[in-house]
């Protein structure tokens, strides 16, 4: 594993600590998109089938464990706890997910390294984690008043995708094997998604005044 | 480790 990984891991970590806290501290998820929680459930569970069938390390399982863990507590939390579900901003949330599931999934049909179903589910996974933000970055659009908490978890989750790309062009450079397209293109176009996010996150940070995104 | 492939990444 080399820095950028490890720093990637450790964004993503992070992201998901401060998505916790500010849901534990503020008992509210406004500003979250339950959307976007329920695809990143999906996407790990998609992806992480090899826990049932391979040992690769401690550190993936347990990262692994812990993904998919707390986006299944953050979706019940939003659901079906008695006081966050009510802070939930149902009505400004209404990106049609199904949309971006099924999408994902026809590319996975399409283009995949080999026909079996974990193949087909690791890049749906790759696919729909590329376009899962969406959800998020669109109510956090509408939303006038994003809190310091929910910048920072959009923050973290797009420094992770940063250094997975560098991750992915030092391995190009430093390793024998080649590196698969599937993951630089989906991630390439996750990242990009994030740039204009990043701008107004410098502006906001730079300017001392609360982030808002232009409508 | 250095064998592991991206798939095995997170």
């Amino acid at each position: 594993m080399n820095v950028f990984r490890f720093a990637g891991d450790m964004t993503h970590l992070f992201s998901v600590l401060v998505l916790l806290l500010k849901i534990y501290a503020t008992k509210s998820c406004s500003g979250i998109s339950l959307k976007t929680q329920e695809l990143y459930a999906l996407v790990f569970l998609t992806r992480y089938l090899d826990l049932l069938t391979d040992f690769i390390s401690l550190y993936n399982t347990v990262m692994k464990l812990v993904f998919i863990s707390s986006s299944l507590a953050i979706v019940w939390c939003m659901r079906a706890h008695p006081v966050v579900r009510r802070t939930y901003d149902k009505d400004q949330d209404t990106f049609r997910h199904y949309t971006l599931v099924a999408g994902s999934l026809v590319l996975a049909l399409l283009f995949h390294d080999r026909f079996t179903i974990r193949e087909v589910c690791w890049a749906f996974s790759i696919y729909l984690e590329a376009v899962a933000i969406l959800p998020q970055l669109v109510l956090l659009q509408r939303s006038r008043n994003v809190d310091n908490l929910t910048g920072q978890y959009v923050f973290f989750l797009g420094a992770y995708r940063a250094f997975y790309i560098l991750n992915w062009i030092y391995r190009y450079f430093t390793e024998q094997h080649f590196s698969r397209w599937i993951p630089w293109i989906a991630g390439l176009v996750q990242t990009g998604l994030y740039a204009d996010f990043f701008y107004y996150y410098y502006l906001s940070w730079k300017n001392n005044v609360k982030l808002q995104l232009p409508a | 480790t250095s064998s592991e492939s991206i798939k095995d990444e997170l």
